[in-house]
C-alpha cells in the first residue's frame, strides 16, 4: 500500500543542508502492523511526514498504492489525504479552540459524514480511548496523555486505509497504553486497516509485523 | 525540602468544578529521587505544577523548604523558582525564536551568571544530553526527543536545589532515555539535587528512592 524509492530528505540549515533521510527503501503490504524504530533524532517523523503527504522528499518517489504522490496536483494529494488516511502526531496537533468531541468529530465533516452518525461514531471511539467524561474539554483542558488519545480517537474515527501513529502511546501509562494498542490491533485485524508506527516503545514493537530500524536516516 | 498538606486543586468547567487533586499529602527530603507514578489524567502534572509555583492550589499548603509558598509575595517566588528550581515541562515549552544554546543559556543569565562561564556550561550540558552539534538548531528545526533533551539541559544547567521533570524520557529511544537517567542520578549523587519525577517510565521507577503512587487525585 506504500512504496518509498531512494527517498532522500535534507533541511536548509544556515549556510548548509542537513541530510535528514538519506536514500530510504521501504514497501508496505496492506494490512501490515509496521513499526519504525531508531534513536532520537534518526529520521522517523521525517519519514511519516512525508509517507503522509505532509511534506515533500528532496529526491526520490512514493507510491500509495499504486498512484505515485509526487506527480499528484495538491488537490487530488487533499483528497487522498482526507478520505484515506490518519495521523497521529508526536505533538498531538489539536484545533485547540473545538473540543475533544469536535476535533474528532472533524475528519467524518470533511467526508460528509451526518451529523446522527457523526455523533454515534465520535462517542463510540472517544469511549474506547477511555475518555468518555472529557467530551466537552477543551485541549487545554486536558492532560498530556489525554490529549494524546483525542489524537489518536481522530486519526481511527474514519477508519482510513492507513494510519501513520508517530509515539501514540509515549504519555501513556502501560494500562492504558496497551488498551490503546488493543483497540489498533482490533481495527488491523477486523477492519484491514494498514498501521506505520514511528515508536520507542517495546509494547508496539512485540505486536508489530515487522519492525524496521532507522539509524542516522537510513534503514539499518 | 517539600511539604505538601491536604493539597487541593478544582478547574472551572462549564458550571461545575472538576477536582484534580483531592487532599494531597506528601513530604519529600532533600536528595530524594522520588518518582509520581499514576494513570493518565490522575493528577501528576496539576501537583509538579503547584510545587513548582506555576499555579496555586484551591486549599491547602506547600512548603519548600520551611517556607509556605503560598504566602509569598509574587517577586518572592519568581526568586524561589529562578534560583532554587528547574522545571521539566510534558510539552517540552521552549522559547521558539531561542536556539538550543540560548533556551539553556536562559536561566543563567537571570542567575548573573557571567558571558565566559555561562557559554562553557550550557556547551557542557547540551553535551552530556547528546546535542552537541544541535546547538545552533531552533526548536522547530529539531525532533521531538531532542526539544526534550534540550528542556532537560535547560533544567539542570544552573544545578537547582530542586528539579521537577514531567515525563522527562516520554519521547526518546532506551538508549537516549538511560543516558538522561543517568545525568540525573549523577547529578542526585554528586551535588545533592532533589528530583522529584511524573512519570510512565518504567526504569525511573526501578532507579527511585521512592515511587508515590497517584489514582483520581489521591494518593493510593
Ligand atoms: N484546565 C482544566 N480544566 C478542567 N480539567 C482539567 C484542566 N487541566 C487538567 N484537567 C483535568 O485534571 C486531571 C488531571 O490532569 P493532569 O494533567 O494533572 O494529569 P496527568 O496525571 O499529568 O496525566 P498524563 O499522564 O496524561 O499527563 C485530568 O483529568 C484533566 O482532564
Ligand atoms: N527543519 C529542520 N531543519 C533542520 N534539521 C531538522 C529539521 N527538522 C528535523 N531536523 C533534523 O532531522 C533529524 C531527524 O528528525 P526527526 O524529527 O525525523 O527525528 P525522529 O527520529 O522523529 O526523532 P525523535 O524520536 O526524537 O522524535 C534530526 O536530527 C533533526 O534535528
Ligand atoms: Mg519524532
Ligand atoms: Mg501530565
Amino acid at each position: 500500500v506504500v512504496t518509498v524509492s531512494d527517498l532522500k530528505k535534507s533541511y536548509p540549515l544556515g549556510e548548509v543542508n542537513f541530510q535528514a533521510l538519506n536514500g530510504i527503501d521501504l514497501e508496505v503490504a496492506a494490512g501490515e502492523f509496521l513499526a519504525l524504530a531508531g534513536p532520537s533524532g534518526s529520521g522517523k517523523t521525517t519519514l511519516l511526514n512525508i509517507i503522509g503527504c505532509l511534506d515533500s522528499p528532496t529526491e526520490g518517489e512514493i507510491l500509495l498504492g499504486k498512484e505515485p504522490v509526487n506527480r499528484l496536483n495538491p488537490d487530488k494529494l487533499a483528497d487522498i489525504r482526507k478520505a484515506k488516511l490518519g495521523f497521529v502526531f508526536q505533538s498531538y496537533n489539536l484545533i485547540p479552540v473545538l473540543t475533544a468531541f469536535e476535533n474528532v468529530e472533524y475528519p467524518l465533516i470533511l467526508n460528509k459524514v451526518n451529523p446522527v452518525e457523526r455523533r454515534e461514531r465520535v462517542q463510540q471511539i472517544l469511549k474506547e480511548v477511555g475518555l468518555a467524561d472529557k467530551m466537552n474539554n477543551f485541549p487545554n483542558q486536558l492532560s498530556g496523555g489525554q490529549q494524546q488519545r483525542v489524537s489518536i480517537a481522530r486519526a481511527l474515527v474514519n477508519q482510513p486505509m492507513l494510519v501513520l501513529a508517530d509515539e501514540p502511546t509515549a504519555n501513556l501509562d502501560s494500562h492504558t497504553g496497551q488498551e490503546i494498542i488493543s483497540l489498533m490491533q482490533q481495527l488491523n485485524r477486523e477492519k484491514g486497516v494498514t498501521f506505520i508506527f514511528a515508536t520507542h516503545d517495546q509494547r508496539i514493537m512485540d505486536h508489530a509485523s515487522r519492525v524496521v530500524q532507522i539509524r542516522d536516516g537510513q534503514i539499518a
